[in-house]
């Protein structure tokens, strides 16, 4: 995250770190479900088994695992049919994990948009990950507040690629806070009500983030996927035989 | 690599086998990127000439934005060729050596584009060093020249009839690019070979048509996508199946969409809701003998309501005139069902002329109780 700042144990439970030997942390990941993970497929470019990955919950320090940390396997993982790795459109996975994650204050999921609902040009919203903060990668979790924008006036920071309904736009046009490479599939969230928090975007791609950075990140809009994603955990949950 | 081991660069080619011997890295790969796909070569070798270790990081470098935007000002005939022999260079495949630019294409690219990109506060790319490459025959070196009929427009850029380029994103944008207008000439879904929904006029690909996925909006190009006998209905997928299997607990669908959203909650006059289930492709009621509590619990998680659930037993003698319910199976505890409609059956009668009504919410999400505020 870019322009962000360390968050505290505890403001994001919902996050998690997806991981892969040797590398560690690979990308980021949203609790939605005891058994349900979102992220988003093209992390899982060149590592499609799920036999080589694992999802942490949990911990704020990538470095320092905490009492509150949870580690489960992954049982499932079901990309959408249509994720287009070229234009990285479709760009959304649903994880089984192996068994329930436990609930507590730190192990908490996030709610889902209704179906149709949506978030609004001009909200303000949060990201969080682990991923490149422009100079370096960090070991705490870095957050930062960021501006929903409207698809039109997205497509105009990105003259070579086509901003499509799938997709949601959040930053700035300085692109002074912004998500990097290393928090792909993390979550975009937005304060609702009685200080709930729904989780709208996951973090997908954008312009290069290490440099000149130029313009706002680029999400899978959530709430475009809900009846696909309600559908597959009916599935694979009561549909096994 | 003709050492044992290759260097770093090579390590993150895909090329390298993967028991880490990294031996024969540097070996010519098929060209991906799409801006360079209509060069007149077809093979490239990696790393760059930009740094770049692989295509896939070349594919969103901040290069391949600004030379194919660069590429509509007009300013160089063969930018966009110098622009792929250094984002894919040309790849020898007896030598697996790259092949550079010559000297000349690349200052005269440089000569006619860099004051282009000072005007909106742009360098040149820093990495575009032209001593680096030789110049055309010199007596070692092999370079590339641009031919007569080279492609001065990528696969990413529509071609005005003035010859210009402007990018794909442009085509029919509603907004004249091109001097002649020509970019928002041909606009209909047919001239570009595409399906146009009747109602939105959005263009389509004819992939898309019928493939289970609502593209326009109004679903047009998934409606009438399957002709299925009397007693037969569509799956999600436009195949036929039988209307007796639709939500009998068996899978009858190849995507499974008969068992889908068989079991739902309808309004009756109190606050709780009916609990309802379809059988082929009819809605029951379920009558309340031997009903259990895990037997709600079941119905709400069906539904996506994980949350506690509240069951009432309510006493209808409406429904028992019209044979509208579902008894549960004498031997439902025995059989091995996963879902609460496959532990239901019809013509059974309804002893307690009762029908099961629920509540169900949705679990507990999006609250974060550790990071509560402390008063001080």
């Amino acid at each position: 995250i870019l322009g962000g700042r360390t968050s505290r144990p505890g403001r994001w439970p919902w996050q998690c770190s997806l991981q892969s030997e040797p590398s560690g942390h690979i990308c980021g990941c949203v609790l939605i479900a005891k058994k349900w993970v979102l992220t988003v497929a093209h992390c899982f470019e060149g590592r499609e088994s799920p036999t080589v990955w694992k999802v942490v919950f949990g911990i704020n320090n990538l470095d320092h695992p905490s009492v509150f940390m949870q580690t489960r396997m992954v049982k499932n993982v079901i990309l959408h049919p249509r994720y287009n790795r070229a234009v990285v459109d479709f760009d959304i996975s649903i994880v089984e994990l192996n068994e329930e994650i436990n609930e507590t204050s730190y192990v908490r999921p996030v709610c889902l948009p209704r179906r149709g609902q949506r978030v609004q040009p001009d909200t303000y919203c949060y990201i969080t990950g682990w991923g490149h903060m422009g100079n370096k990668m960090p070991f705490k979790l870095q957050e930062g507040e960021v501006r929903i924008i409207s698809l039109e006036q997205c497509q105009s920071y990105f003259d070579m690629k086509t901003i499509t309904a799938r997709m949601l736009c959040a930053g700035y046009e300085s692109g002074t806070v912004d998500s990097c490479m290393g928090d792909s599939g993390g979550p975009l969230v937005c304060e609702q009500s009685a200080g709930r928090w729904t989780l709208f975007g996951l973090t997908s791609w954008g312009s290069v983030c290490f440099s000149k950075v130029l313009g706002p990140g680029v999400y899978s809009n959530v709430s475009h996927f809900i009846e696909w994603i309600e559908r597959q955990i009916y599935i694979h949950t009561f549909l096994l035989h | 690599c003709a050492s044992a081991s290759c260097p770093d660069s090579c390590s993150h080619s895909p090329l390298c086998d993967m028991n880490n011997r990294q031996a024969n890295c540097s070996q010519c790969e098929p060209i991906t990127l799409e801006l360079c796909l209509n060069l007149p070569y077809n093979y490239t070798n990696y790393p760059n000439y930009l740094g770049h270790l692989t295509q896939k990081e070349a594919s969103v470098s901040w290069e391949s934005s600004l030379f194919p935007a660069l590429v509509q000002t007009n300013c160089y005939k063969y930018l966009m060729f110098f622009a792929c022999t250094i984002l894919v260079p040309k790849c020898d495949l007896q030598t697996s050596q790259r092949i550079p630019p010559c000297r000349t294409l690349c200052e005269q690219s440089k000569e006619r584009c860099e004051s282009v990109l000072g005007i909106v506060g742009l360098q040149w790319p820093e990495d575009t060093d032209c001593s680096q490459f030789p110049e055309e025959n010199s007596d070692n070196q092999t370079c590339l020249t641009p031919d007569d009929d080279v492609e001065e427009c990528s696969p990413s850029h529509f071609k005005c009839h003035s010859g210009r380029c402007v990018l794909a994103s442009r085509r029919c944008d509603g907004q004249a690019d091109c001097e002649d207008d020509s970019d928002e000439e041909n606009c209909g879904c047919k001239e570009r070979g595409l399906w146009e929904c009747p109602t939105s006029k959005l263009c389509i690909r004819h992939t898309m048509i019928c493939d289970g996925f609502s593209d326009c909006p109004d679903n047009a190009d998934e409606k009438n996508c399957s002709f299925c006998k009397k007693d037969e209905i569509t799956c999600a997928n436009h195949d036929c199946v039988p209307r007796k299997g639709w939500c009998d607990g068996q899978i009858d669908c190849a995507d499974k969409s008969d068992e889908w959203d068989c079991v739902t909650l309808s309004q009756n006059r109190s606050s709780l809701m009916y609990l309802t289930v379809q059988r082929s492709a009819t809605n029951y009621h379920v009558c309340a003998d031997g009903w259990e509590e895990n037997l709600s619990h079941l119905a709400c998680k069906q539904m996506g309501l994980g949350g506690p659930a509240v069951t009432e037993i309510v006493q209808e003698y409406e429904q028992l005139h019209h044979d509208k319910w579902l008894n549960l199976h004498s031997e439902w505890k025995s059989k091995n069902m996963s879902t609460l409609h496959a532990h239901l059956v019809t013509g059974l009668p309804c002893r307690s002329k009762s029908m099961v009504s629920l509540l169900c919410t949705k679990e507990d999400c999006g609250r974060r109780p550790a990071a509560r505020m402390y008063k001080r």
